[in-house]
């Protein structure tokens, strides 16, 4: 463990909390893609199939189920929570799922590291987390007033990636022959994504005003 | 292994 993965993952960490505390101290999701959340669950579900199975650190353990029970709690909130649910901007949220899972599950069926149903499914979760975002992405930019909580949210998944990209680069130079192809492009597919997003954000931020994107 | 090894990131 070293310092950028330790940091990507308070980093990540953070990003929920200030999600949760959106939803439930204000009671709303608005400007919340909920196919985005619900691809966050599948992620999580998908990857840790081996949570009781394969063991490799208590940190790792507990930090896998309060992933999955975060993102599940969020889907519930959003789906099933009447203030929450009230809030949710279904019409805006339109992005197909179908475009999104279908393509991530061939391309994990094709290319992974061992054709088993975990390692598929898991190397499914990594294809899917570096596109999840897009729902997000695309109800941003149809979102006239995008408030505080929900452009924080979304830059701390950002820079999550950011500084897992960092980890990896100390991991090659530190750990001999620390080389993980499918990894390494998903998430760096998965960083550029926030580019146009950083880029409106920090631009937002210095010079103050509200943060809106270009349609 | 390397297959734990590549499980060991979140």
């Amino acid at each position: 463990m070293n310092v950028f993965r330790l940091a990507g993952d308070m980093t990540h960490l953070s990003s929920i909390l200030v999600l949760l505390l959106k939803i439930h101290t204000i009671k709303s999701c608005a400007g919340i893609s909920l196919k985005t959340q619900e691809l966050y669950a599948l992620v999580f579900i998908t990857r840790y199939l081996d949570i009781f199975d394969r063991f490799t650190s208590i940190y790792n353990f507990l930090m896998k189920l309060i992933f999955l029970g975060s993102s599940l709690s969020i889907v519930w909130y959003m789906r099933r929570h009447k203030a929450v649910h009230r809030s949710y901007d279904k019409d805006q949220d339109t992005f197909r799922y179908q475009f999104i899972v279908l393509p991530c599950l061939l391309l994990a069926l094709v290319i992974n590291h061992k054709l088993t149903f975990k390692e598929v499914m898991w190397t499914f979760s990594l294809y899917l987390e570096a596109v999840a975002i897009l729902p997000q992405l695309v109800l941003l930019q149809r979102t006239r007033n995008i408030d505080n909580l929900t452009g924080q949210y979304v830059f701390l998944l950002g820079a999550y990636r950011a500084l897992y990209l960092l980890n990896w680069v100390y991991r090659y130079f530190t750990e001999p022959g620390f080389v993980r192809w499918i990894t390494w492009i998903a998430g760096l597919v998965q960083t550029l994504l926030y580019a146009d997003f950083f880029y409106y954000y920090i631009l937002s931020w210095k010079n103050n005003v509200k943060l809106e994107l270009p349609a | 292994s390397p297959e734990e090894k590549r499980h060991d990131e979140l």
